[in-house]
C-alpha cells in the first residue's frame, strides 16, 4: 500500500513517527526511540471495497470492474490496516526491571477496503 | 468502527489542523503502546537501574535471543543485598511484576565474582526463609564452583521460583571452601559485586500460560 499524498481522497496509509521524547516516556521507554504510528485513511469507493490493498496491477483492475458492474451496498465498505507488525520494546517496569517483549499489531504496515 | 447503514469514519470526515491531528496521533500512540503492554497507566519509576549497570547486563544477554509471541524477557536487579558479616552468606532481594497469565520457563542468576576471589569456593544458592530451611522444605535452587572471578551465571530451576506470587522473590546465597581446602571462606563483600555497576541480576524468559497445559499435564 502505497504512503498518502497530499490530497488523496482515496484509501491510503497515513504514516507518523512518534518520538517517545515528544509524549514524555523517554524515561521508561529505553528502545526504539520512537515508532512509526501509521493509520489508514481515505475514501473507499463502492468499486473498490473488498479489495485490500488497491495497487495498480491486472488484477485490481479486474477487480474494480467486476465491482463496479455489480451493485454494492453504498457506505459499507472502511479503509481499514490489512498487515500489522510487532514492534519490540524494551522498557522499564514499575519495579525498575528492564522488560523486553514484542508488542503484537502495532505498526500498519498496508491498508485497503474492507 | 463501523455502525450499519453509517459512513466508515476513516472514509471522510472534517480534516484536523496539522497541530490538532498531532495531538491525537499522540493520544493514540500512548493509548496503543498501554494497551499493548496491558497497563492502565505509564510506570512511574522510582529507583532507576543505573545506567552503567544496565548496560553492562544488557551486554551480558545473549545477542538474539527471541521471545516467544507475547512473551517476555525480563531483566531485574537484586534491589536489596543483606550480607552476614562473619560468614559468607548474603540474601539478595528481587521485586518482580511478572503477569499471572505468564508462564516462567527461563531462569538465570548472574554475578559478577571480585578479582579477590582467594581460593575455589561451591557457592550454593537456596530460596530464602530461615524458616523453611529448618523445616527441611528448602530447595537447592543451584550449586556453583567458583573458580575464576568474572561474570558468572547460574541456571536456576524455574520450578523452584513459581511459588514466588507475592511479587517479592529473596534468595539466599552460601559460600564454602571444597572439601580438602584449608582456605576460610571471605566474607561475601570481599567475593561478590553487590551493589556497585556490577550488581546481581535475575534474567527471567516467562510465556503466556496456554490454556488448558495444566489439565493435559494432570491427565
Amino acid at each position: 500500500t502505497p504512503s498518502c499524498e497530499p490530497e488523496t481522497p482515496l484509501c491510503c496509509r497515513r504514516d507518523h513517527y512518534v518520538d517517545f521524547q515528544e509524549l514524555g516516556w523517554q524515561d521508561w521507554i529505553l528502545q526504539p526511540e520512537g515508532y512509526q504510528l501509521n493509520y489508514c485513511s481515505g475514501q473507499c469507493p463502492p468499486h473498490l471495497a473488498g479489495s485490500p490493498g488497491i495497487a495498480a496491477s491486472f488484477h485490481s483492475a479486474v477487480f474494480s470492474l467486476l465491482k463496479a458492474n455489480n451493485p454494492w451496498p453504498l457506505g459499507t465498505s472502511c479503509c481499514v490496516p490489512t498487515a500489522r507488525r510487532p514492534l519490540s520494546l524494551l522498557y522499564l517496569d514499575r519495579d525498575g526491571n528492564v522488560v523486553k517483549t514484542d508488542v503484537p499489531d502495532m505498526v500498519v504496515e498496508a491498508c485497503g477496503c474492507s | 468502527a463501523q455502525r450499519a447503514g453509517s459512513v466508515c469514519p476513516s472514509c471522510g470526515g472534517p480534516t484536523l489542523a496539522p497541530q490538532a491531528e498531532r495531538a491525537l496521533v499522540l493520544e493514540l500512540a500512548k493509548q496503543q503502546i498501554l494497551e499493548g503492554l496491558h497497563l492502565t497507566g505509564r510506570p512511574i519509576i522510582t529507583h532507576p537501574p543505573p545506567q552503567a549497570a544496565l548496560t553492562r547486563a544488557l551486554r551480558r544477554l545473549q545477542r538474539g535471543s527471541v521471545v516467544p509471541a507475547n512473551g517476555e524477557q525480563v531483566i531485574s536487579f537484586a534491589a536489596i543485598t543483606e550480607s552476614s558479616t562473619s560468614t559468607c552468606s548474603s540474601t539478595l532481594t528481587f521485586y518482580l511484576s511478572t503477569p499471572r497469565s505468564h508462564h516462567l520457563y527461563h531462569a538465570r542468576l548472574w554475578l559478577h565474582v571480585l578479582p579477590t576471589l582467594p581460593s575455589t569456593l561451591s557457592l550454593r544458592i537456596f530460596p530464602w526463609g530461615p524458616r523453611r530451611r529448618r523445616r527441611g522444605s528448602h530447595v537447592l535452587l543451584a550449586e556453583h564452583q567458583l573458580t575464576t572471578p568474572g561474570w558468572h551465571a547460574l541456571t536456576l530451576p524455574s520450578s523452584g521460583l513459581r511459588h514466588e506470587e507475592s511479587g517479592v522473590l529473596k534468595l539466599q546465597l552460601d559460600c564454602r571452601p571444597l572439601e580438602g581446602n584449608s582456605t576460610a571462606a571471605p566474607q561475601t563483600q570481599q567475593l561478590l559485586d553487590t551493589a556497585g555497576e556490577q550488581r546481581p541480576f535475575l534474567e527471567l524468559k516467562t510465556r503466556p500460560k496456554e490454556p488448558g497445559a495444566g489439565r493435559a499435564r494432570r491427565r
